[in-house]
């Protein structure tokens, strides 16, 4: 079983 | 005053087909760098980034910051209409509500205006670090899209491992499981056939293949395309356009549970 990742986990708004 | 003029207009019927599916409404923002797009897709696992820069439109006019609103799907209509050897213009007044798009065939002949209604939207702009990557992979984008294309046939994700034998692209389903490895290989008659393989340290990541096939629209953009990977970032699918900038990908990975 994989755990889909979210992009905000990586990148921080502005 | 916005007013963008861009000879080779099939550049950006192009960029359309690349994002329209991935994401609905997205701003493009305008400014003296060129002509520039960030958005996620509704799920939040992609993020896409395009540029254009100001240098390669052949007049290029933005007066002042601004972002536009656009449906994606409906840009992606509008520009259907142009023709694949048109000059297209992109112009919107200060303060408008719509912006145009003229069609200019290359005789001069025939000139189009569809003028599209821009709307709010409500993005946040994520700040994307520069980042030290254990492994970039260049290769022909169409040998990409077709591993994508074959591997979605038979999984639903692909591993990609980079080590010093070559890259490997990885599934498994219910029928079975497919590997498919791709050496180095720069002794090609011309250089964008070439894989190049520059690796800093060994690298495997596993993604939901669904978003690869999506990002390979980008293939008419480029004779190829660069996968850098790092286990602590998302995976970067970049596409060069020529003279212009570029259409980025970042996909996060899946991590085992």
């Amino acid at each position: 079983p994989c755990l889909q990742k979210n992009i905000l986990y990586y990148f921080n708004e502005d | 005053m916005l007013e963008l003029r861009l000879v080779q207009g099939s550049l950006l019927k192009k960029v359309l087909e690349a994002v329209k599916d991935l994401v609905n409404d997205a701003n493009f923002d305008c400014s003296a760098t060129g002509f520039s797009l960030q958005a996620m897709d509704s799920s939040h696992v992609a993020l896409v980034a395009l540029l254009l820069r100001s240098e390669g439109f052949e007049h290029y006019r933005c007066d002042r910051n601004i972002s536009m609103g656009m449906n994606l799907g409906n840009m992606a209509k509008m520009l259907k209409c142009a023709g694949n050897d048109d000059i297209i213009t992109l112009k919107a007044d200060d303060g408008s509500d719509v912006v145009t798009f003229m069609f200019e065939s290359p005789t001069q002949d025939k000139i189009a205006d569809f003028e599209m209604k821009l709307m709010d939207i409500d993005s946040e702009h994520l700040g994307i670090p520069e980042a030290e990557y254990h492994a970039i992979v260049r290769m022909p984008s169409s040998e990409f899209a077709r591993i994508c294309k074959d591997l979605s046939s038979i999984g639903d994700t692909v591993v990609i491992s980079v080590t010093k034998e070559g890259v490997k692209f990885s599934t498994r389903g219910d029928i079975g499981t497919a590997n498919i490895v791709c050496r180095q290989n720069t002794t090609v008659d011309k250089p964008e056939e070439a894989t190049v393989i520059e690796m800093n340290e060994p690298v495997s990541l596993t993604f939901a293949l669904r978003y690869f096939n999506s990002f390979t629209k980008a293939t008419p953009l480029s004779n190829t395309v660069t996968l850098s990977l790092s286990s602590e970032l998302p995976v970067v699918v970049e596409y060069k356009i020529a003279e212009m900038g570029y259409i980025r990908f970042y996909l996060a990975p899946k991590i085992e549970d």
